[in-house]
Parts: structure tokens; sequence; C-alpha cells
């Protein structure tokens, strides 16, 4: 049941490249899904504003369209309003947890430099080791980084509290029951029977086909995320026949390999959606014209499209307010091996020290 | 994504 602890063990060289090689992976990776996130949130703002598909189901002109229902549970069922609001209090803390670490591990350094300056001052040249000051500017400059890193965390968070403040208000209507939301919509006369014309058959069509490119969407980030291929033993044999490892041109055939199919997949994913969205966007000029518009109409209409951009903003909001959670969680582990780092090596300066302090005492 | 990568925090003594 022997295991080789030094299985994975490779040259140096190859674990560089294959350092660079994920970093490459991850920006294609990144890229990407980027793309398609991008351009599903702009159908669904496009959609929002054009109150579809909610008004191909507003018969009544009083209940609640089918769409907005779903939107409502959905965001429910995620946590409604509790769980951002939640998100969004226990921030600051995570931020101000983090900062305390930081500073107690610069404190210490700087508390145990001073002590090492006075002994020196007191010493002088019988005071034999090196300053604290040269020996913890590495430590210094990694909690620098940290502060860099909390500093564009701040900023981060500022954007989250003003997105929250913004949609706050329309995110906790769409979260309320039922019989309250319905209240709160205001009701018009039934639009004309549309029902049987052209147009709505039409956006009808038109709209299931950008579901469609949606739902493929999320099939096509799976396969991208779920990519794996072992360049290991790529770089080990370059490195053996030719002695070095040419890190970009094996890199850069791999990834074209691996992503090139996606990559063709991606964009035809894009062009098909601005495709449909142009057609939606036409047969939604012809649909208003023909619907009668009247202030009831309009005034609904705009609730509905309001309810409707609310549930993304929703999304959008519980995904940058997890990011930042799992962000200064992460950053809390980080910083406590920083601390201890920095607990550490005073903990030995002390020691040093006073073996030191108690030479000179005798000498 | 809206906060900063931790990547460059993670990078172990060896890599520098």
């Amino acid at each position: 049941k022997f295991t080789d602890l030094f299985e994975k063990m490779v040259p140096l060289a190859v674990q560089q490249s294959m350092t660079v090689y994920n970093s490459r992976k991850a920006e294609i990776v990144n890229r990407l899904i980027g793309q398609m996130r991008e351009a599903t949130n702009l159908s669904n703002g496009v959609l929002a504003s054009l109150n579809l598909p909610a008004a191909l189901e507003d018969l009544s002109g009083d209940s609640i369209p089918q769409s907005i229902l779903e939107k409502s549970r959905a965001i429910i069922q995620q946590g409604g309003l509790q769980s951002i609001d939640q998100l969004i209090k226990d921030l600051p803390e995570l931020l101000q947890r983090n900062r305390e670490i930081l500073d107690e591990s610069l404190r210490i350094l700087d508390e145990e430099e001073a002590t090492d300056n006075d002994l020196r001052n007191k010493f002088g040249q019988r005071w034999q080791r090196t300053a604290s000051n040269d020996l913890y500017k590495p430590l210094r400059t990694e909690g620098g980084n940290v502060r860099n890193v909390l500093d564009k965390a701040v900023q981060a968070d500022i954007v989250v509290k003003q997105r929250y403040g913004t949609h706050r208000e329309m995110i906790a209507l769409l979260c309320k029951p039922e019989a309250e939301l319905n209240a709160a919509i205001p009701s018009a006369n039934p639009a004309k029977t549309l029902q049987g014309s052209e147009v709505v058959s039409v956006l009808r069509a038109l709209l299931a086909n950008i579901n469609k490119v949606k739902m493929e969407r999320e099939k096509l980030e799976n396969d991208i995320k779920s990519a794996q291929f072992d360049m290991t033993s790529k770089f080990l044999t370059a490195l053996a026949q030719d002695g070095a490892i040419n890190e970009e041109a094996i890199s850069v055939t791999e990834l074209d390999n691996i992503y090139g199919g996606y990559t063709q997949k991606v964009l035809q994913s894009l062009k098909s959606q601005e495709e449909i969205l142009g057609n939606i966007q036409n047969s939604h000029q012809e649909f208003s014209t023909m619907r009668q518009s009247n202030a009831d109409a309009n005034q609904r209409e705009e609730m509905l499209k309001k309810l409707a951009a609310a549930h993304d903003s929703y999304v959008e909001l519980s995904s940058n307010l997890k990011e930042g959670t799992k962000f200064y969680n992460e950053l809390t582990e980080i910083l406590l091996k920083f601390q201890n780092k920095c607990s550490d090596i005073v903990f030995a300066r002390k020691t040093e020290r006073d073996e030191l302090l108690k030479d000179l005492q005798q000498s | 994504s809206l906060y900063p990568s931790l990547e460059d925090l993670k990078v172990d003594k060896v890599m520098k």
C-alpha cells in the first residue's frame, strides 16, 4: 500500500510552465464565460425593458403574469430579501475582522523592532544580530500587498451597497406574497384580444428561441469549466527531448485544441442572440402598435417591467454578495497564516534577544 | 468579477 510521496514531484521548469499554462487557461475560460454571462444579462435587460414575456401572458390585465409569478417564486426560494439583507449586514464585519488580523500582525513586528532598536542603542556594537527592520522587510511587503487587496475590496463593497440601495425596494415588492404583489400592480382593462394574431405567435416563438440559446449556454459553460488536460506529461517530454520547454508554443497549441471549438460555439451563441433579439425588437414594435395604449395599460406595463428587472438585479446582487463573502473568508485564512508567520518570527527573535542579553550581562 | 483575485497572495515562497 505504498504511495510514493514524490510521485507528483516535477522539475522546477515543468512546475513553472504549468503555472503559466494554468493562468493562460484561466484567462481563456474567464473570458468565454464572461462573454456568455454578459450576453445573457443583456438579453434579460432587453426583454425586461420590452416587458416580455409578461406582455404576452397579461390577458386579463389584473392578474399577475405567469413569468412574473415564476420570477417572484424563484427569488423567494433563493432566500428572498432576508438572505441579501443578512449578507449585506455581514460584509462590514468580515472586512473589519480581516483588518484587525492584518493590523495586529504588523503591530507585533513594529513592537519587536522597537525593542531591538532600543537594545542596539544601549549596547551599540556588542548587539550583534541582524536588525529587525531588515528581517521584517518581506513580511511587511506581504502585509502591504494584503492591504492593497483589502482597499480594492472596500471599493467593491461600495458598488454592492449602491446596487442594494437602488434595487432593494423593487426586490422587496417582488418577494411579497402573491396577493400583495398583485395588489401592487396597477390593473388595466383587458388588452384587446391579440391572442390569435400572427405577431403574438411570432414573438412567442422568438422568446422560445432566446430561452433555448440561454439554456445551451449553461451547458456550454459547464463543458468549458470541466475541460481538463494534463499538461505535465507534455512539458516533461519536451524537457526530456529538447532540454528546455518552449512553454508558449506548447500551451498555445494545446489550449487551441481544447478551447478552439468552444470559442466558436460561444461566438455562434452571441451571434444568434443578436439576431433573435433584433427580430424580437421588430416584432415587439408591431405588437405594441396593435395594442391599445392608455394610461392604465402603460402604468401596468411600467410596473411589470420593473418587477422583471428586479429579478435580474436580485440574481446579480446575491451573486455579488456571495462572491464578497467568499472573498473575505478566503482572505481570513490567508491572513491567519500571515499572522502565524509574524508571531513565529517575533517569538524566535525574543528568545534570541533574551539569550544575547544574558551573554552581555555575564561578560 | 467585482472582488480582486487572491491568487497572487496565495503564491507560496517557492514560486517567488
